[in-house]
């Protein structure tokens, strides 16, 4: 089952 | 004060069709190099980045860098009163709490003006890191609306399969599975309609259909579009706006658990 990851997993907030 | 002059109007109607499927609303930052917009979709699952830079507007003022928090529901609106042959200006008064939007007709005998209220938003941007991508392929917009249309009635999610003979789309659902093949075109004649893959390496991703296909909302701004993918690491689809800047699209991959 492939899950859905939020882009803040990945991009840093400024 | 603030006040952007843009000759070709139909491009900002076009961008904000790109923009108000995802977002409900943005902040405008607006600074003398342009106007840059970064906002996540409310799932916080994908995100959209719009540059319009300062020379590409027939007139570009700037005193102060500002941010115009707008609801794009409402801007939508306005910008649906505009004709595509309108040029149409953005301007605000230093720390004003509303936008004006003047749109004029290619022989100046109708004026309109149509001012719009700002809000507060405390938008957090995030850092994007420059990404040297294992695939990028260059497509026509058309197709690939049309492949993320198609395809999205079999499964929700859709892997993008890249490797050097070409890029694979496939989806599979409940009535069975679709896939579609793109060769690298041969010989490049016209740009636009071209698929140019460059890949350093095979990379093969799951992306949910439906923010694929709220991204093909920007097809009208550009003939061609293209996709950058490394593995585990967000897509990027950008469709390029003329010669003023560019929507970007990142999408997370989904990952097999």
């Amino acid at each position: 089952m492939s899950s859905q990851k939020p882009l803040t997993n990945f991009f840093k907030p400024l | 004060m603030f006040e952007a002059r843009l000759l070709q109007g139909s491009l900002l109607k076009k961008v904000m069709e790109a923009l108000k499927e995802l977002l409900n609303e943005a902040a405008w930052d607006c600074s003398d190099a342009g106007i840059q917009l970064q906002a996540m979709d409310n799932s916080h699952v994908s995100l959209v980045s719009l540059n319009l830079r300062a020379e590409g507007f027939d007139k570009y003022r700037c005193d102060r860098n500002l941010s115009m928090g707008m609801n794009l529901g409402s801007m939508s609106k306005i910008l649906k009163c505009a004709s595509n042959e309108d040029i149409i200006t953005i301007k605000a008064q230093d720390n004003a709490d509303t936008v004006t939007f003047v749109f004029e007709s290619p022989d100046q005998d109708k004026v309109s003006d149509y001012e719009m209220k700002l809000m507060n938003l405390d938008q957090e941007h995030l850092g994007i890191p420059e990404t040297d991508y294992a695939c990028t392929i260059r497509l026509p917009s058309s197709e690939f609306a049309r492949i993320c249309r198609d395809l999205s009635q079999f499964g929700e999610s859709m892997v993008i399969s890249c490797t050097k003979e070409g890029v694979r789309f496939s989806a599979t659902g409940d009535i069975g599975t679709g896939n579609i093949k793109l060769a690298q075109s041969a010989k490049v004649d016209k740009e636009e309609e071209a698929v140019v893959i460059e890949m350093q390496e095979p990379v093969s991703l799951t992306f949910a259909c439906r923010y694929l296909n709220s991204f093909t909302k920007a097809t009208s701004l550009s003939k061609s579009v293209q996709l950058s993918m490394s593995p585990e690491v967000p897509l990027v689809v950008e469709y390029k706006i003329e010669d003023i800047g560019h929507v970007r699209y990142y999408l997370a991959p989904k990952i097999e658990d």
